[in-house]
């Protein structure tokens, strides 16, 4: 079953709330919801709160690892994303012009991904019962898991994956953020 | 691009808005 409206406003708060109050500084955190076909459980897109990176030092470029064509494949897709939230009558949104940057691709890319039981850091985190924390790009990228070196490739250097009630919540962070018990309560 | 279903729908739309209130205040 889809997450109601009024479940998906709550949700989307405490995603919020979670990453602004933490100590630490998150780049997005994602509610994977568990839902159940014939196969068994899987692991969809529940929600998302990207709260972007921290701006450090003025004027300094971000490292991307896009090049021209592939942030005009980006934008390209944002701007039919906007059309299609907006309705295809709205003018062009002067936002959707500017650069794409990798964690924001990497959030949105998220939201048509899913996992079985089991698979993938989400799928582990579920099957196991237990939170899966990996910090250090050399971790990420040595990682089992596809999306996980994909989030590597994508500037990120911590990626957790919590198991919580009906899914499992993911925080992904630009920074290394080693274990915090903090968070986990 | 695939239909998106309503929930991925509503992340999408806040996600655009919020991209757009942090290039407006750059």
């Amino acid at each position: 079953p889809s997450v109601s409206l009024l479940n998906q406003e709550t949700l989307q708060q405490r995603l919020q709330a979670l990453i602004e109050g933490a100590r630490e500084s998150w780049t997005y955190a994602i509610f994977w919801q568990s839902s159940y076909d014939y196969s068994g459980t899987v692991l969809g897109w529940g929600d998302g709160y990207y709260k972007g990176e921290e701006d450090k030092g003025k004027g300094k470029l971000k490292a991307s690892a896009s090049t021209a064509a592939e942030q005009e494949h980006r934008k390209k897709v944002l701007r039919e994303l906007n059309s299609l939230i907006s309705g295809s009558a709205a003018p062009t949104d002067d936002a959707v012009d500017e650069e794409v940057t990798d964690t924001e691709w990497f959030f949105l890319v998220s939201m048509t991904q899913s996992f079985v039981n089991g698979s993938g850091l989400p799928g582990q985190a579920l099957y196991n019962s237990s939170p899966v924390w990996v910090a250090g790009p050399d971790r990420l990228a040595s990682s089992m898991c596809e999306r996980a070196r994909q989030g590597q490739v994508f500037g990120l250097q911590t990626i957790v994956c919590i198991p919580s009630a009906n899914g499992v919540v993911e925080l992904g962070s630009t920074e290394l953020i080693t274990q915090s018990s903090d968070l986990m309560n | 691009i695939p239909s998106v279903p309503q929930a991925r729908k509503a992340s999408l739309a806040r996600f655009l808005e919020k991209r757009k209130e942090r290039v407006m205040s750059a």
